[in-house]
Protein backbone atom coordinates (compact mmCIF):
# COMPACT_ATOMS: atom_id res chain seq x y z
CA UNK A 1 0.00 0.00 0.00
CA UNK A 2 1.09 3.71 -0.14
CA UNK A 3 0.76 6.04 2.49
CA UNK A 4 2.20 9.61 3.17
CA UNK A 5 0.97 12.16 5.23
CA UNK A 6 2.08 15.59 5.59
CA UNK A 7 1.08 18.00 8.49
CA UNK A 8 1.35 21.13 6.63
CA UNK A 9 -1.19 20.37 4.02
CA UNK A 10 -1.85 23.52 2.18
CA UNK A 11 1.91 22.77 0.70
CA UNK A 12 -0.01 20.29 -1.60
CA UNK A 13 -3.12 22.49 -1.77
CA UNK A 14 -0.35 25.16 -2.79
CA UNK A 15 1.11 22.81 -5.32
CA UNK A 16 -2.24 21.34 -7.03
CA UNK A 17 -3.12 25.32 -7.78
CA UNK A 18 0.28 26.00 -9.14
CA UNK A 19 0.19 23.08 -11.45
CA UNK A 20 -3.45 22.46 -12.52
CA UNK A 21 -4.18 24.90 -15.48
CA UNK A 22 -0.90 24.07 -17.10
CA UNK A 23 -1.38 20.13 -16.92
CA UNK A 24 -4.88 18.52 -16.80
CA UNK A 25 -3.77 15.53 -15.91
CA UNK A 26 -0.38 13.11 -15.22
CA UNK A 27 0.74 10.19 -13.26
CA UNK A 28 1.97 10.17 -9.44
CA UNK A 29 4.69 8.03 -9.58
CA UNK A 30 5.41 6.56 -6.22
CA UNK A 31 7.89 4.44 -4.93
CA UNK A 32 9.51 4.27 -1.65
CA UNK A 33 12.48 7.44 -2.06
CA UNK A 34 8.70 9.45 -2.73
CA UNK A 35 6.51 11.09 -5.26
CA UNK A 36 6.90 12.42 -8.50
CA UNK A 37 5.36 14.01 -11.56
CA UNK A 38 6.51 14.66 -15.26
CA UNK A 39 3.55 16.47 -17.35
CA UNK A 40 3.65 18.32 -20.75
CA UNK A 41 1.45 20.95 -20.90
CA UNK A 42 -1.57 20.29 -23.83
CA UNK A 43 0.55 22.19 -26.75
CA UNK A 44 3.81 20.00 -25.22
CA UNK A 45 5.56 23.20 -25.07
CA UNK A 46 6.74 23.01 -21.21
CA UNK A 47 7.22 20.28 -18.57
CA UNK A 48 6.41 20.19 -15.27
CA UNK A 49 8.35 18.12 -12.72
CA UNK A 50 7.02 17.53 -9.63
CA UNK A 51 10.14 15.59 -7.02
CA UNK A 52 8.61 15.41 -3.62
CA UNK A 53 11.44 13.22 -1.17
CA UNK A 54 10.14 10.58 1.03
CA UNK A 55 12.00 11.99 4.24
CA UNK A 56 9.78 15.58 3.78
CA UNK A 57 6.74 13.47 4.49
CA UNK A 58 5.68 13.26 8.49
CA UNK A 59 5.39 9.53 7.50
CA UNK A 60 5.85 7.60 4.03
CA UNK A 61 4.78 4.26 3.51
CA UNK A 62 5.11 2.65 -0.13
CA UNK A 63 5.56 -0.86 -0.52
CA UNK A 64 5.31 -1.40 -4.57
CA UNK A 65 5.54 1.56 -7.55
CA UNK A 66 2.62 2.35 -8.22
CA UNK A 67 1.74 5.43 -11.19
CA UNK A 68 -1.75 7.10 -10.24
CA UNK A 69 -3.49 8.79 -12.76
CA UNK A 70 -4.23 11.94 -11.66
CA UNK A 71 -7.29 15.04 -13.09
CA UNK A 72 -5.45 17.86 -11.41
CA UNK A 73 -8.63 19.42 -11.77
CA UNK A 74 -10.81 16.90 -9.69
CA UNK A 75 -8.00 16.80 -7.12
CA UNK A 76 -7.78 20.33 -6.73
CA UNK A 77 -11.54 20.12 -6.13
CA UNK A 78 -10.95 17.84 -3.22
CA UNK A 79 -8.08 19.85 -1.86
CA UNK A 80 -10.39 22.99 -1.57
CA UNK A 81 -12.22 21.26 0.76
CA UNK A 82 -9.31 20.82 3.58
CA UNK A 83 -8.62 23.62 5.49
CA UNK A 84 -5.18 25.21 5.16
CA UNK A 85 -4.26 24.05 9.03
CA UNK A 86 -5.06 20.68 8.22
CA UNK A 87 -2.44 17.57 8.31
CA UNK A 88 -3.43 15.68 4.88
CA UNK A 89 -3.08 12.00 4.33
CA UNK A 90 -2.96 10.36 1.05
CA UNK A 91 -3.72 6.90 0.81
CA UNK A 92 -3.57 3.74 -1.94
CA UNK A 93 -3.97 0.34 -1.77
CA UNK A 94 -1.56 -1.55 -4.42
CA UNK A 95 -3.96 -1.27 -8.09
CA UNK A 96 -6.08 0.80 -6.34
CA UNK A 97 -8.89 2.65 -8.78
CA UNK A 98 -8.87 5.74 -6.00
CA UNK A 99 -6.91 7.85 -3.50
CA UNK A 100 -7.98 8.59 -0.40
CA UNK A 101 -7.45 11.80 0.72
CA UNK A 102 -7.81 12.30 4.66
CA UNK A 103 -7.91 15.76 6.32
CA UNK A 104 -8.16 16.32 9.57
CA UNK A 105 -7.91 19.33 11.38
CA UNK A 106 -5.23 20.97 14.61
CA UNK A 107 -7.58 20.68 17.09
CA UNK A 108 -8.32 16.54 16.08
CA UNK A 109 -11.94 17.78 16.27
CA UNK A 110 -12.73 17.61 12.54
CA UNK A 111 -11.71 14.69 10.32
CA UNK A 112 -13.06 14.14 6.84
CA UNK A 113 -11.87 11.77 4.25
CA UNK A 114 -12.43 12.14 0.14
CA UNK A 115 -12.03 9.18 -2.51
CA UNK A 116 -10.54 10.69 -5.56
CA UNK A 117 -11.31 8.72 -8.54
CA UNK A 118 -7.90 7.33 -10.37
CA UNK A 119 -7.66 7.34 -14.26
CA UNK A 120 -5.07 5.16 -16.61
CA UNK A 121 -3.01 7.94 -18.33
CA UNK A 122 -0.47 6.94 -20.82
CA UNK A 123 2.18 8.98 -20.33
CA UNK A 124 5.86 9.06 -22.04
CA UNK A 125 9.07 9.60 -19.15
CA UNK A 126 11.61 12.18 -20.64
CA UNK A 127 15.05 11.69 -19.23
CA UNK A 128 16.39 15.26 -18.29
CA UNK A 129 20.04 15.34 -18.03
CA UNK A 130 21.69 17.19 -15.02
CA UNK A 131 23.67 20.13 -16.50
CA UNK A 132 25.56 22.80 -16.33
CA UNK A 133 24.19 26.31 -17.33
CA UNK A 134 25.30 29.49 -19.17
CA UNK A 135 23.85 31.59 -16.69
CA UNK A 136 21.39 30.74 -12.84
CA UNK A 137 19.59 33.43 -11.76
CA UNK A 138 18.32 33.18 -8.06
CA UNK A 139 15.51 35.68 -7.36
CA UNK A 140 12.60 36.71 -4.89
CA UNK A 141 9.62 34.91 -6.64
CA UNK A 142 7.42 37.91 -6.00
CA UNK A 143 9.87 39.71 -7.92
CA UNK A 144 9.70 37.34 -11.37
CA UNK A 145 5.76 37.17 -10.74
CA UNK A 146 5.92 40.85 -11.53
CA UNK A 147 8.09 40.79 -14.10
CA UNK A 148 6.39 38.20 -16.31
CA UNK A 149 2.81 39.86 -15.05
CA UNK A 150 4.17 43.38 -16.50
CA UNK A 151 5.43 42.11 -19.52
CA UNK A 152 2.39 40.09 -20.45
CA UNK A 153 0.46 43.24 -20.23
CA UNK A 154 2.70 44.68 -23.23
CA UNK A 155 4.26 41.69 -25.25
CA UNK A 156 3.84 37.93 -26.28
CA UNK A 157 7.75 36.77 -25.93
CA UNK A 158 10.24 37.73 -24.02
CA UNK A 159 13.98 38.16 -24.57
CA UNK A 160 15.98 37.19 -21.58
CA UNK A 161 19.40 37.95 -21.91
CA UNK A 162 21.94 37.28 -18.89
CA UNK A 163 25.33 39.08 -19.16
CA UNK A 164 27.19 40.61 -16.51
CA UNK A 165 25.66 43.92 -16.35
CA UNK A 166 22.47 41.58 -14.82
CA UNK A 167 19.41 39.66 -16.31
CA UNK A 168 17.68 41.40 -18.91
CA UNK A 169 13.84 41.05 -19.48
CA UNK A 170 12.78 42.79 -22.92
CA UNK A 171 9.10 42.63 -24.85
CA UNK A 172 7.60 44.88 -27.59
CA UNK A 173 3.89 45.01 -28.75
CA UNK A 174 1.09 47.01 -29.77
CA UNK A 175 1.73 49.50 -26.68
CA UNK A 176 5.24 50.05 -27.31
CA UNK A 177 8.17 48.34 -25.67
CA UNK A 178 9.85 47.00 -22.29
CA UNK A 179 13.16 46.23 -20.36
CA UNK A 180 13.35 45.57 -16.65
CA UNK A 181 16.95 45.11 -15.83
CA UNK A 182 18.36 42.91 -12.56
CA UNK A 183 21.53 42.75 -10.96
CA UNK A 184 23.39 40.95 -8.76
CA UNK A 185 22.36 42.16 -5.70
CA UNK A 186 22.71 40.77 -1.52
CA UNK A 187 22.48 43.71 0.08
CA UNK A 188 18.99 43.38 1.36
CA UNK A 189 19.45 41.30 5.06
CA UNK A 190 16.70 38.97 3.71
CA UNK A 191 18.45 35.74 1.96
CA UNK A 192 15.08 35.60 0.40
CA UNK A 193 15.06 39.25 -1.05
CA UNK A 194 18.33 39.18 -3.37
CA UNK A 195 19.46 38.45 -6.48
CA UNK A 196 22.38 36.34 -7.66
CA UNK A 197 23.10 35.91 -10.84
CA UNK A 198 25.81 33.20 -11.51
CA UNK A 199 27.23 33.51 -15.34
CA UNK A 200 29.44 31.24 -17.17
CA UNK A 201 28.81 33.31 -20.62
CA UNK A 202 26.19 35.80 -21.52
CA UNK A 203 23.09 33.82 -23.15
CA UNK A 204 20.31 35.22 -24.96
CA UNK A 205 16.79 33.18 -25.36
CA UNK A 206 13.52 34.12 -26.31
CA UNK A 207 10.31 32.92 -24.91
CA UNK A 208 6.27 32.60 -24.90
CA UNK A 209 5.46 35.39 -21.77
CA UNK A 210 2.08 33.23 -21.47
CA UNK A 211 3.87 29.71 -19.68
CA UNK A 212 6.13 31.86 -17.81
CA UNK A 213 3.68 33.64 -16.65
CA UNK A 214 1.92 30.21 -15.73
CA UNK A 215 4.43 29.11 -13.67
CA UNK A 216 4.06 31.82 -11.33
CA UNK A 217 1.48 30.16 -10.09
CA UNK A 218 3.73 28.70 -8.10
CA UNK A 219 4.99 31.76 -6.12
CA UNK A 220 3.17 30.75 -2.68
CA UNK A 221 5.13 27.80 -2.57
CA UNK A 222 8.72 29.35 -2.13
CA UNK A 223 10.43 33.25 -1.03
CA UNK A 224 12.74 32.32 -4.69
CA UNK A 225 12.90 31.02 -7.54
CA UNK A 226 15.72 29.99 -9.81
CA UNK A 227 16.04 30.43 -13.65
CA UNK A 228 18.42 28.21 -15.69
CA UNK A 229 19.45 29.58 -19.37
CA UNK A 230 21.72 27.91 -21.74
CA UNK A 231 22.28 28.60 -25.61
CA UNK A 232 19.66 26.68 -27.65
CA UNK A 233 18.05 25.13 -24.58
CA UNK A 234 14.34 24.54 -22.33
CA UNK A 235 14.59 27.45 -19.40
CA UNK A 236 14.08 25.88 -15.95
CA UNK A 237 11.66 27.67 -13.67
CA UNK A 238 12.60 26.05 -10.44
CA UNK A 239 10.73 26.48 -6.70
CA UNK A 240 12.46 24.55 -3.57
CA UNK A 241 9.47 23.54 -1.78
CA UNK A 242 11.02 23.57 1.85
CA UNK A 243 12.61 20.46 2.82
CA UNK A 244 10.11 18.83 0.89
CA UNK A 245 11.36 18.75 -2.62
CA UNK A 246 11.49 20.86 -5.99
CA UNK A 247 9.01 21.88 -8.90
CA UNK A 248 10.10 22.69 -11.88
CA UNK A 249 8.70 24.03 -15.16
CA UNK A 250 10.68 23.73 -18.54
CA UNK A 251 9.99 25.67 -21.04
CA UNK A 252 11.26 25.54 -25.29
CA UNK A 253 13.01 28.47 -26.14
CA UNK A 254 11.16 30.08 -29.94
CA UNK A 255 13.57 30.03 -32.73
CA UNK A 256 13.71 31.94 -35.59
CA UNK A 257 12.22 30.08 -38.55
CA UNK B 1 9.09 34.84 -37.88
CA UNK B 2 9.76 32.33 -34.66
CA UNK B 3 8.54 29.17 -33.81
CA UNK B 4 8.23 26.83 -30.84
CA UNK B 5 9.34 23.38 -30.88
CA UNK B 6 7.92 20.75 -28.29
CA UNK B 7 9.34 20.39 -25.35
CA UNK B 8 9.89 16.72 -25.86
CA UNK B 9 12.47 17.82 -28.50
CA UNK B 10 14.57 18.43 -26.09
CA UNK B 11 14.75 15.30 -23.57
CA UNK B 12 15.55 11.88 -24.40
CA UNK B 13 12.50 9.02 -23.84
CA UNK B 14 13.54 7.03 -21.20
Amino acid sequence: MFEARITQGSVLKKLVEALKELVTEGNFDVSNTGLSLQAMDSSHVCLVSLTLREDGFDHFRCDRNMAMGIHFGNLSKILKCAGNEDTITLKAEDNADQLTLMFEAPSQDRISDFDLKLMSIESEHLGIPDQDYSAEVKLPSSEYQRIVRDLTSIGDTVLISATKEGIKFSTSGDVGTANITLRHNTTPEKPEEQTFIDLKEPVALTFALRYLNNFSKATPLAPQVKLSLTKDLPIVVEYQVGELGSVRFYLAPKIDD
Amino acid sequence: QTKQRSISAFFKTS
